[in-house]
């Protein structure tokens, strides 16, 4: 593990085998989980980190959109991280005593791998569209929340293609069926890059969430807290309000699902490479973004519902 | 695998509703092969788009048409492509050595 270059964008193959060893250096903490395989028979692997039992729970997951390379590869150093310094951070310690968190580094393993492999600008997922030469789905249009209104596409060759129906993706119904059976999440959290955003609920609407308050004061908490270490500016506010009307969302379904705490990260480009960020950017992107993750976390601990 | 010699990454920041509905139009044209990294909202938001080098021409003479000034922010996404995949040859090297 110690040889592991988190500075760096790793293939599928390094990312999975990095895991194994994450799990064997810190086998009380962490387990390995297959939540189930993608269109192409990928195993998707979740992190799980707890201390035992099941306790209500976190959810992370980074690289649904396979070309937002930092994202995946910040689910990396933060896996990293969360194992590393359990046991010399309290405030992690006393996190991981009342909840679990469960990381999904590689959301979209066929279109990541598609990534490195065929075509460095693919952001769906793989699966083939009967009746059309174009393939895949935008996997953050497929959840059943608002599924097939605004701000998705009927067109199978568009890059937001909501899909042929909600759950339609093996790679979104098995997280669906995972965070249904789980039953205690309080938490969702995803990850995407590049646009300096950290968003809540809702997408596929304009209207105000009924928690619209809350989730702007820990958001806005949050992003401050991120800006503090490199200055890199964020905007906050609901998906609706701070992009565009976007339906199928993940974080939509979690948050109608009950689960209250539920956001969305657009990480930073500071720069001008936008899904090509160079490698020297991971760490700090990494590093600003788990003071702001860290601070949900806390606050989600700290307000049981 | 797929290459990209010559595209271009754009970004514009457009200074009307007028500007963004055109943009929203160019969205819509199959045949340019667009690829919107940011796409156009509002006018506080950039707009990248990714023109593919066989539609930069078409693109340029639109934009122009219609005052919409743009800036290049990637000249040859293919070189930049060609750097990150060098670059984590090396790191696979070192990590293997």
């Amino acid at each position: 593990g110690s040889s592991f270059n988190f500075g760096a964008y790793h293939r599928l193959e390094t990312i999975y085998s990095w895991m194994d060893t994450l799990v064997s250096e810190y086998s009380t903490l962490v387990t390995k989980l297959e939540i189930g395989r993608s269109y192409e028979n990928r195993p998707m692997y979740v992190l799980k980190f707890s201390k035992g039992g099941n306790k209500p729970a976190i959810w992370i997951d980074t690289g649904i959109h396979s070309r937002e390379w930092v994202s995946q590869a910040t689910g990396v150093w933060t896996a990293n991280k969360i194992a590393t310094d359990y046991g010399r951070d309290a405030s992690l310690a006393s996190l991981l005593d009342n909840m679990d968190i469960y990381m999904l580094i590689l959301a979209n393993p066929d279109g990541y791998d598609y990534t490195h492999n065929n075509n460095r600008m693919w952001r769906k997922t793989r699966s083939e569209n009967p009746g059309s030469m174009c393939r895949g789905v935008d996997p953050n249009r497929n959840w059943d929340a608002g599924f097939g209104g605004p701000g998705a596409s009927s067109n199978p060759c568009s890059d937001s293609y909501h899909g042929p129906s909600a759950h339609s993706e093996i790679e979104v119904k098995n997280v669906v069926n995972f965070i249904k059976n789980h039953g205690n999440f309080k938490s969702f959290i995803s990850v995407h890059a590049y646009s300096q955003l950290l968003m809540y609920p809702y997408g596929y609407s304009c209207k105000n969430a009924a928690h619209q308050a809350e989730l702007d004061a820990i958001g806005t908490a949050a992003v401050k807290k991120l800006t503090s270490l490199h200055g890199t500016r964020y905007k906050v506010g609901s998906i609706c309000n701070i992009i565009y009307q976007a339906s199928g969302g993940s974080i939509d379904w979690s948050y109608d699902e009950g689960i209250k705490y539920s956001f969305a990260f657009e990480l930073r480009d500071t720069g001008n490479s936008g899904f090509l960020l160079p490698p020297t950017q991971i760490i700090p992107t990494a590093s600003e973004t788990w003071l702001a993750l860290k601070h949900i976390m806390e606050y989600v601990r700290d307000h049981p519902y | 695998e797929r290459l990209f010699i010559g595209d271009q990454v754009i970004r514009i920041n457009a200074e009307s509703e007028e500007q963004i509905k055109l943009l929203q139009a160019l969205e819509t044209r199959e045949e340019l092969e667009l690829d919107f990294w940011l796409s156009p909202v509002s006018m506080e938001l950039p707009v990248d788009i990714r023109v593919p080098s066989s539609s930069l021409s078409s693109v340029s003479e639109i934009l122009n048409a219609n005052n919409i000034a743009y800036s290049v922010l990637i000249n040859d996404l293919q070189e930049r492509l060609d750097e990150e995949k060098f670059e984590m040859m090396e790191n696979h090297i070192k990590e293997r050595s």
